[in-house]
């Protein structure tokens, strides 16, 4: 305000020195003409003021306006337990991998969206893609997690109504451990092949495939798990997917995406429809809200240099 | 039995005056931001508000140890003693901050979970 209003002053005594004859006047006149512009940059009223303060508070929030919500946006619930683990002063950790990470101060969570190209044709694997343009260019990324839930009730329920139809076969070329005959009842067929250990790989795509050409996918492995069956409990599966996000954040041209491939461990194809029990389409009888609390999550953890890191920390040794 | 009525009198009103005085020393009084109360709930998934607290009192020599004051205080409020029309007392403010975590919306609807530093008072101090 004090560069403003000298500002003012000077070209008001410009204005008035070629106006009125006097120096008296002139320099009064600016007296008035400055009072007059400090006045005007403080808040009159109450609505003044308030949009002053709210203009504060959103640059503490690192946004230009307040934020206009088309439809009702979806909270994670991943989101909801990781600000109530804060909130609490609980360990951090809890409810993420476990990984070391650098301290951060933000966490972002992504929906996925469908690719805009044309999806890397391969069976038992499914492309998908996160616009995160809404990440600041100052922020640092400290890490970034991809995660998939897995649910083996789905699991279980797929096999059993695909044994039950007998329309489809069980491949024999499986590990020995595992092999099922058409001679054994459902129950048996059940029981080993719950046990099946299922590979999840997730490859950034590098290179997508063009409209009306044979071209492949190129895709680069990033992380990979394997998940065995054995437990019934639900749960989320977390990918390290730093190095692709930190890719795309640089250069967002670059962003084609995850390609997520499902394999058996035994290095072959998984027969029976594996995408049903680890969620990366929706299904139409899934509901909206279990869907929404099903569906891929990335997580991003970024730190802009202000205020208390919400790092991760370590287990304590015994 | 007149004369230790009255003592006792006595005594419960230095006590109260003590109080009093103590009440108008520097400290930490409660201050609610309801970010529901202008509309903000809209973006502010969580907390709806927040206890932000403030601080305000007076710091009368000597300074007490509570008061986390500082060797500059406590000699500007001699010469304040002093001189008090040309040196202000002290001023009653924060001397420790927390932060708080704010779930929110951003302009493009992500959920955005951050730390805020410095939006609560923990302890106030006269400096």
């Amino acid at each position: 305000s004090s560069s403003s209003s000298s500002t003012s002053s000077s070209s008001s005594v410009s204005s008035s020195s070629s106006t009125s004859s006097s120096s008296s006047s002139s320099s009064s006149s600016s007296s008035l003409k400055v009072t007059a512009t400090k006045k005007d940059n403080f808040p009159q009223t109450h609505d003044d003021l308030f949009k002053a303060f709210e203009a504060n508070l959103l640059q503490i929030f690192g946004l230009k306006n307040r934020p206009k919500l088309n439809e009702k946006t979806f909270v994670p619930q991943y989101m909801w337990d990781l600000y109530d683990s804060h909130k609490q002063k609980k360990d951090p950790s809890a409810p993420t991998s476990g990984r070391g990470y650098l301290p951060a101060n933000t966490v972002r969570s992504f929906y996925h969206i469908d690719p805009h190209f044309m999806d890397c044709t391969e069976e038992n694997a499914s492309t998908i893609m996160f616009n995160i343009s809404n990440m600041m260019e100052e922020e640092i990324l400290t890490a970034a997690d991809l995660r998939i839930f897995w649910d083996p009730k789905f699991y279980e329920y797929n096999y059993r109504g695909a044994a039950s139809s007998s329309d489809i076969s069980i491949d024999n070329s499986y590990d020995s451990n595992y092999n099922i005959t058409r001679d054994n009842n459902n129950k048996n067929m059940f029981k080993k092949l719950k046990y099946f250990p299922i590979r999840i790989e997730v490859h950034e795509v590098i290179s997508p495939p063009r409209w009306g050409s044979s071209s492949e996918c190129i895709t680069r492995l990033i992380d990979t798990k394997v998940i065995h069956s054995n437990s019934n409990t639900s749960t989320w599966v977390v990918f390290d997917v730093h190095p692709a996000v930190l890719k795309w954040k640089q250069t967002p041209h670059l962003n084609h995406g995850l390609h997520i491939r499902l394999s058996t461990a035994t290095k072959n194809p998984v027969s029976v429809q594996p995408h049903q029990h680890i969620r990366l389409k929706r299904t139409a009888d899934i509901e909206q809200n279990e869907w929404q609390n099903s569906r891929p999550l990335l997580i991003t953890y970024t730190d802009d240099g202000k205020g208390v890191p919400l790092k991760r920390s370590r287990r304590s040794a015994r | 039995h007149r004369r230790e009525r009255g003592k006792k009198k006595r005594r419960r009103s230095k006590k109260v005056q003590r109080h009093r005085k103590a009440g108008a020393e520097c400290r930490r009084h409660p201050m609610y931001v309801s970010f529901n109360e202008v509309g903000w709930t809209e973006w502010i998934v969580a907390p709806v508000g927040y206890q932000a607290f403030y601080c305000d009192g007076k710091c009368p020599f000597p300074i007490s140890d509570y008061l986390n004051s500082t060797n500059h205080a406590i000699v500007q409020t001699l010469v304040n003693s002093v001189m008090p029309d040309r040196i202000p007392e002290v001023c009653c403010v924060p001397t420790e901050l927390s932060s708080i975590s704010m779930l929110y919306l951003d302009e493009q609807n992500k959920v955005v979970l951050k730390n805020y530093q410095g939006m609560v008072v923990k302890a106030c101090g006269c400096r």
